[in-house]
């Protein structure tokens, strides 16, 4: 049976709240229905606080803030209804090292939970990884794959 | 249930065949711009009945077959195998072991094996269909996702929300 | 023609003044998600008259105006000064250096000067007008400019070539 | 005077193609107007064939590749149209190291003729700068500027 919209809107924005927190190392996030006596049609507002600045709507956050706070928003629905496994493509792109390496220990986490295949470029994500592959194209236009071993620095 | 392999060949620039073994916990796919990255996620996507060939960037199936290159002859069929341990029984089938196959034409045409009986599309959807995987979830969030979720409109995000329901 | 120096004070997360230099050649900007550097560039498209407030990602131009910390009071108004080598005279001024102000208050006004002397944002419009600076140039190309130009529909793509016409 | 369409997009055409050679290390780009015959409202496909692959329009292609595509697109524009400034937010973001130092080294021809400032967070970028300033937010929420020397390793 189809949770109710409303239902699922309050579990969703609580989980939002707590790990926004986590990524972003403190804060407050909210999530607001535009218009909630329209529960069809309402849209949703997303305002954020990162820490020691003000709440403000996602719209004047940086780059990088905005995609951790979507990466907040996926998370979260990844906690509410977990799935088997989960593919994630360079999610990480936009987030600066310090970012990175707090999603890293984040998503650390959640595997024990699902399982996790991530694409990625960010030497943060690559270290929290227990398998790594390598795609190479030796042969122009051709992907083969090489089994990688993650050197402990 | 987890992934245990995907096997593919003939798909977009996997000319050759190529496995990948996953173990439980978290599996990094690296290499440089356009080595074939992304269409390891497009291959899954394929196998699990996707039918929107937009949603693998192509216009239409034969897009997604090796085309060919200066050296090598494009193909005229593409197969992906995803194998799946099922000892939870999250998937309703007897079998611990759930072998999906699914084999794309230049004519547009697909077949579908589950463990080596073939099938309709519809057995595929219905197999995964508690499962919160394949069509309206977001077990595969691809390239340009997060984009997504932060250039819509409130009036546009209640789908996102939707689709974790 | 060159820019010389950038001195922001009020405007978003400029609190305090800074002062950039600029020299001819390439100037790198880097730093942490959320330090400003985006901000910079949404400094000097206000003072080259930028009246589209969803180009400097805000609503309303009090938005740009900071906005106050936890240990901050928000202040009333914000303060963009661009300093520009004349030299070539490509402006159509007998100055071989022009210094541009725009100071915006909470109240949405703003105020435009031309080394010192107060004009109106016309009189900045028609400054630049043939230099390819400003409103539909691409001498500034935002985060994000690269994705719009990809996702772009075939039949949107002239009016990126009508930018460069 | 307005150029006539027909004759700016030609020389875009012939410059892009040639940009795209230089950011790709060989290959070769077209631009196609989808309606010829209808200069008012015709579309542009693009089409590229990077270096062993085979032409393919850029709707098939990575995310890197296309994000380099449309470098050699603002750079062919840059060149038909040079401006005395131009400022680059992050351009380089989707970009892998070897197509960064490309990039990089590209930027740093073009800036014998316009001036270039360019907000990066990729080493290879930072590489060709001529100076360098550090944004930094040691106190929460104000942004503090530090000029910082490039360090040749
Ligand atoms: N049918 C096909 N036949 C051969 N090659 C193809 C086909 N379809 C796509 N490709 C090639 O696959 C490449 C794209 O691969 P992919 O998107 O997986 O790259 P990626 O590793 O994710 O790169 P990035 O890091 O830039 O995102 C492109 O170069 C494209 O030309
Ligand atoms: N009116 C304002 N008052 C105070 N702070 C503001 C105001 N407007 C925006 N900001 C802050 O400026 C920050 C964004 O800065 P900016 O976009 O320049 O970051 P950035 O350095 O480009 O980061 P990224 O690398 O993620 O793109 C946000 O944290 C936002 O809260
Ligand atoms: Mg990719
Ligand atoms: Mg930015």
């Amino acid at each position: 049976i189809k949770i109710k919209f409303k239902d699922n809107f309050e579990l969703i924005e609580a989980q939002f709240k707590e790990t926004f927190k986590k990524l972003f190392g403190g804060g407050r996030a909210e999530l607001i229905l535009t218009d909630p006596d329209d529960l069809l049609n309402t849209g949703i507002e997303i305002n954020v606080q990162p820490p020691g600045k003000k709440l403000q709507n996602i719209s004047l956050l940086s780059g990088g803030e905005k995609a951790l706070v979507a990466i907040s928003l996926l998370f979260a629905m990844i906690l509410i209804r977990p799935t088997p496994f989960c593919i994630l493509d360079e999610i990480d792109a936009a987030l600066d090292d310090a970012n990175v390496d707090r999603f890293a220990s984040y998503l650390k986490e959640l595997s024990k939970d699902s399982q996790f295949i991530v694409v990625t470029h960010r030497k943060g994500t690559m270290s929290v990884a227990d398998t790594l592959y390598g795609v190479t194209m030796q042969e122009k236009g051709i992907s083969k794959l090489l089994s990688l071993k993650l050197e402990t620095a | 249930m987890f992934l245990k392999r995907l096997e593919i060949i003939g798909f977009k620039s996997f000319a050759d065949k190529v496995i990948l073994n996953f173990e439980k916990g978290i599996t990094a796919i690296v290499g440089p711009n356009g080595s074939g990255k992304s269409n390891i996620s497009d291959a899954v996507r394929l196998v699990l009945g996707e039918q929107s060939i937009k949603s693998l960037r192509g216009n239409k199936l034969e897009d997604v077959i090796f085309v060919g290159t200066e050296k090598r002859k494009p193909l005229s069929f593409a197969e992906v195998t995803l194998t799946l341990d099922n000892s939870d029984h999250m998937l309703p089938l007897d079998f611990t072991e759930v072998v999906i196959t699914r084999k794309i034409f230049r004519s547009g045409e697909s077949e579908f094996y589950i463990n080596k009986t073939q099938c309709r599309l519809k057995d595929v959807y219905e197999l995964f269909m508690d499962t919160g995987i394949g069509r309206d979830g977001y077990s595969i969030i691809g390239q340009g996702k997060i984009d997504e979720i932060l250039v819509s409109r409130p009036e546009d995000r209640r789908q996102i929300f939707e689709e974790a329901s």
